[in-house]
């Protein structure tokens, strides 16, 4: 990617990975092994060049297996494993050979997300990348010089549970170090769910697990891959955008976003039309909805929403328009994202989306015209959670707050497939190295490469210490010292949005204090989850599992965040335990912020560890003064601070 | 009649081996002859790390007797997931 590790203040000027402990962090990587789950992989991009790559290190087991278009010479010293797996995906086609004539078993990356998503764990660095000139620079994932292992399990009807059993049961064998997986469905209990099993076997190994929370934000309780034991990671934005501008008749200048690369439409005004006279579906720009008598040579005014984006576009082309305004409307609130377009377009928030419709439904003789501005940096105020991030409640366990932590995911720049353009629209014959693209899957990876750098660096420290690592140091301010800002609705955020907030790689490095979760913790967890003792078992694969130990509330795991469900109680009483992993001595006070509808007592509230590797106890009682909303999140949080570390937890409260 | 079959996901006791069997794999083999000499060969995997158990292309019927056995610890059809 370029500008992420900027943003994440992973560049070189600031010395960080290449001067702690006296080990070169970035090159340490070249032992961590980043699984990644998705539709494969495009082997001859630059962003799997092995240059200066060591030996494969010799534990490693596994293998790039041969498919008709893919060779396992494709394979180096960077790209070490490429295994496909489509037997699901091939029993749900009816039997039938695969649905593409180009779809054929390999684990080559035929739609390009796979490919993204790998090089921005893991990519290696390339000069002078961009997508049609725009996010130009150095494109490199977070992880440089970690390997890159693809389990392809994405085709062109979905991710199939079986598929993604295998390659996760696979994976494991070979000996990756880092999965991660940028898909998910709906919440299911955790003996259900096929990833929450796979991540389970994972985790007991030592591998740390990053899973996208998904993309249905900003609806409540749209959050997929919730189990505790995996990191679950939502989506903000970057410090750049894409500036693009549509000026309309009246002389009003409204900004947006694109990533046109064209001729243009040049500066004479043309026709603006919003809603064909004969269609109701007009509005949205769905196929077929538009009358190209009425489109001809005009701009066209398109509601963001249903249909992707990119076919909206191709929409109005196909129907003779000659540029599109890509208006949103409450769901997607101010939130911009850009896409290369095949046509002039211009994606506008709902504010200026509103005012433009009201002008082109009012005016007799409306017209547009469409200019754009290339890339822009250091935007403010950022990171802002975007607008499709999935949110809380955990629907699964309302006791375990998620998502974990959010990350960089609109509009990254990150290697691409040359099997298909980058509107990924078969009409669409454009080939670009690099695409732009965003999601919960742009920012899960930035989270599993940086989970490499931290492995790199602390090759003793568990998933969970990782996990805690990067959430208790995450930041909760934006670029101009105020709180996170939510893309939708444009007010403050909240843990529900941003968990823990956003990671910050540097101070995760040093955190001071972990959570440091067992596997015996996590069992203790589940069977406080009233399942049956053969569904936790089922679930830790551990034939002895009795239950003895167990919690009175599923909230009461060691887990670096809160979510505190008060239900008929109006005290609820958590013990967390924290890990020294900063300097023998160290002292740290607590510091409480709570809303006005609780009292929070910590005790004790100061923690003493003489040693490193020291544990402490501390036990939090919430007292719930009054009944609050039960619609309305409330929310606070507990740090544990010294002069250099700042331990933050987020706690949100319901009833 | 053909009856339409999916995959399931079979959660299998894994301590439940019987000596028997030299493989896991062999034992979900077995499993799936006792249904039908045609389900023998449906198995899709046999997972090994990941996951106790199998998963195999079955009818509702198939799934159903499945689920019957003191083997089986459940059987639920396969979710499909999506890109985020």
């Amino acid at each position: 990617t370029t500008r992420t590790p900027e943003f994440l203040g992973l560049d070189r000027d600031t010395g960080l990975w290449e001067g702690h402990n006296n080990v070169d962090l970035s090159l340490a990587t070249h032992d961590v092994v980043i699984g990644v789950l998705d539709t494969g992989v495009w082997p001859e991009s630059k962003s799997f060049n092995d240059y200066g790559m060591p030996e494969i290190p010799a534990r490693w087991r596994g293998e790039c297996e041969k498919g008709t278009d893919f060779s396992p010479s494709l394979c180096n010293k960077k790209l070490i494993g490429a295994r496909s797996f489509s037997k699901g995906f091939h029993m749900a086609s009816g039997g039938s050979f695969l649905r593409k004539p180009e779809e054929v078993v390999s684990p080559r990356d035929q739609d390009g997300h796979g490919t993204h998503t790998a090089s921005t764990a893991a990519g290696s660095s390339v000069a002078n990348a961009s997508l049609l000139g725009y996010a130009s620079g150095t494109a490199r994932g977070m992880a440089t010089h970690a390997r890159v292992a693809v389990y392809k399990v994405c085709w062109s009807t979905g991710c199939f549970g079986a598929d993604i059993l295998a390659a996760l049961d696979r994976a494991i064998l070979d000996g990756v170090n880092v999965l991660s997986l940028s898909l998910g469905g709906g919440s299911a209990p955790y003996y259900r769910d096929t990833i929450a099993i796979g991540a389970f076997s994972a985790i007991q190994r030592g591998i740390f697990v990053s899973c996208s929370a998904g993309n249905s934000g900003p609806s409540k309780a749209s959050l997929a891959n919730v189990a505790p034991w995996i990191m679950t990671v939502g989506a903000g934005t970057l410090d750049r955008d894409f500036p693009a501008y549509t000026l309309l008749g009246n002389k009003k200048r409204f900004n947006g976003v694109s990533l046109y690369s064209g001729p243009g439409m040049g500066d004479k005004p043309v026709g603006l039309i919003y809603k064909n006279r004969n269609s109701s579906s007009s509005n949205m720009c769905l196929p077929g909805s538009l009358e190209p008598g009425e489109v001809r040579g005009k701009v066209v005014i398109c509601d963001r929403g249903i249909n992707a984006r990119v076919e909206k576009g191709a929409v109005v082309r196909d129907a003779g328009g000659i540029g599109m305004i890509l208006a949103n409307t409450a769901a997607s609130g101010e939130e911009l994202v850009a896409d290369s377009h095949l046509l002039p377009a211009v994606a506008v928030g709902r504010r200026f989306g509103d005012l433009i419709r009201q002008y082109a439904l009012s005016d007799p003789n409306p017209t547009a015209i469409l200019s754009f501005g290339g890339t822009v940096l250091n935007v403010r105020p950022s990171p802002v959670v975007a607008a499709f991030s999935s949110r809380g409640p955990n629907l699964v366990t309302p006791q375990i707050l998620k998502p974990d932590v959010i990350g960089p995911g609109v509009n990254i720049l990150a290697a691409w497939s040359e099997a298909i353009g980058p509107t990924g629209l078969e009409k669409d014959t454009r080939k670009t190295q690099f695409n732009i693209m965003s999601g919960t899957s742009m920012s899960c990876p930035h989270i599993s490469g940086l989970a490499a750098l931290l492995k790199s660096a602390h090759p003793d420290w568990s998933p969970s210490a990782i996990k805690s690592a990067l959430m208790t140091t995450a930041y909760t301010q934006d670029n101009t010292k105020s709180p996170l800002r939510d893309a939708a609705g444009g007010g403050f955020s909240n843990p529900w949005a941003h968990g823990s907030g956003h990671v910050d790689p540097q101070k995760a490095l040093s955190p001071g204090l972990v959570y440091d979760t067992s596997t015996e913790e996590y069992i203790a967890f589940l069977c406080s989850l009233d399942y049956s003792i053969e569904r936790v078992k089922s679930i830790v694969k551990r034939p002895n599992v009795t239950c003895s130990r167990r919690y009175s509330d599923p909230g009461a795991l060691n887990y670096p965040s809160f979510s505190v469900v008060f239900g008929r109680k109006r005290v609820v009483r958590y013990t967390r335990e924290l890990t020294n992993v900063g300097a023998a001595g160290s002292v740290y006070q607590v510091a409480v912020s709570a809303p006005s509808t609780v009292k929070v007592l910590v005790k004790p509230t100061r923690l003493l560890f003489k040693n490193v590797g020291d544990k402490q106890r501390y036990t939090v009682t919430f007292s719930a003064i009054q009944n609050a909303n039960r619609l309305t999140g409330w929310f606070g949080s507990i740090e544990w601070s010294n002069a250099q570390h700042q331990v933050k937890s987020p706690v949100a409260f319901s009833w | 009649t053909v009856i339409a079959k999916q995959t399931y996901i079979v959660h299998m006791k894994h301590n439940d081996k019987p000596l028997s069997y030299a493989t896991h794999h062999d034992w979900y083999s077995a499993q799936l002859q006792s249904l039908s000499s045609s389900t023998s060969d449906s198995i899709l995997y046999s997972y090994t790390t990941a996951f106790h158990g199998f998963a195999a292309s079955l009818d509702p019927e198939e799934a159903e007797s499945l689920r019957q056995s003191d083997s089986v610890l459940d059987v639920y059809e396969e979710r499909v997931y999506t890109l985020h």
